[in-house]
């Protein structure tokens, strides 16, 4: 595993920050964003995925209520990929939408999706040779969140109630000698340098670290181990053609 | 009690300045005074509640004003949370065991 891994700064593999606004959408636009950052990888293949296809063509067809990222995974595979942005761009409010899938041409496909092992060695592993991964975390602390790495004991955020689904970015390690800091206008001493997970939420650019936000790497802060999902990209594969009679 | 009339005086003021600069930095407007106080009181206990992460957290994050101050944690749980809580996961995942890391 490599000391640190930032897919941000691979060029055209993360795309620019959502804002899911009144729409509880966080599980397609995290499996979006898995896919279509894996697609641009495996393909260098610049394609932005519709999140609002996962969103109207979910099974219950209600996606702004909320959802978990295997839903999005699985309208992926029942609708035979998934179209682009462009031709179906997200709506941003609550209204039930028909789904649209059959209409547009598809850009990306997935053939299978996986549940990695909560060990996060082996997550940061996945995520240094693959790519991005979703992974769903307990979000309480991210109310106040202004910057930085929160290091948060099961106390102070339940790992077991995960409630809101990001995509990994990426990990690494804060430098000794940033220690010192100035919030709500007193300065206090900070504590040793600490390995951290780079995640990349969906409430819009102006939120956290410009939209990103990062967590403690090495203690299951948040539960960020409970759920880590990716899908597995690839074209579609034609069926082979038999001869038997039947 | 005429200190505590004193320390007590311009903090309510103090308060109600950084809601206003929050309201515009956010964009917020109330449709009533009422709700307006409520808010207001709401955005306070946000405010004492960053401060309370702050001085608990292990790391280095800093916790403050954010555009979510104004709502209370239940508004915001039900706003950006999921509804559901995921009792198990679909029965085609699998499991990508750790020694197979070594095959990339």
């Amino acid at each position: 595993v490599p000391r640190t891994c930032d897919w941000r700064k691979a060029k055209n593999i993360i795309s620019s920050v959502k804002n899911q606004g009144s729409c509880k959408c966080c599980w397609a636009m995290a499996a979006a964003d898995n896919i279509q950052a894996l697609w641009r990888i495996k393909h260098q293949q610049f394609v932005d995925v519709s999140v609002q296809e996962l969103l109207d063509c979910e099974r219950c067809g209600n996606g702004c209520n909320g959802g978990f990222v295997w839903d999005a995974y699985l309208t992926v595979l029942n609708n035979s990929g998934l179209a682009s942005e462009k031709d179906y761009p997200f709506q941003g409010d609550r209204k039930p939408h028909r789904c649209l899938a059959k209409k547009y041409k598809k850009v990306a496909w997935i053939q299978d999706f996986t549940m990695l092992s909560n060990n996060e060695q082996a997550i940061a592993h996945y995520l240094a040779v693959h790519g991005p991964i979703t992974v769903t975390i307990n979000m309480k602390l991210l109310q106040h969140y202004q910057k930085g790495v929160i290091k948060a004991t099961p106390s102070s955020c339940d790992p077991r109630q995960v409630d809101h689904s990001v995509l990994l970015v990426g990990f690494g390690k804060e430098k000794e000698g940033m220690q010192t800091g100035t919030v709500l206008s007193h300065s206090r001493k900070r504590r040793h340098s600490s390995p951290y997970w780079i995640l990349k939420n969906s409430w819009g650019a102006h939120w956290g670290e410009k939209g990103y936000f990062r967590l403690y790497r090495g203690n299951n802060t948040c539960g960020v181990t409970k759920y880590p999902f990716t899908a597995q990209v690839d074209s579609p594969v034609k069926k082979a053609r038999t001869s038997c009679p039947p | 009690d005429s200190l505590l009339t004193k320390d007590a005086g311009p903090r309510p003021l103090e308060l109600k300045e950084v809601f206003k600069l929050f309201q515009i930095r956010f964009n917020r407007s109330y449709w009533n005074p009422a709700e307006y106080t409520r808010r207001l009181s709401i955005f306070a206990h946000n405010l004492a509640q960053a401060q309370r992460l702050q001085q608990e957290d292990l790391g280095t994050a800093e916790f403050g004003e954010t555009p979510f101050s104004d709502l209370t944690e239940e508004e915001f749980g039900q706003l950006y949370g999921q509804e559901r809580s995921p009792e198990r996961t679909p029965n085609m995942t699998k499991k990508v065991e750790s020694n197979t890391w070594g095959e990339s």
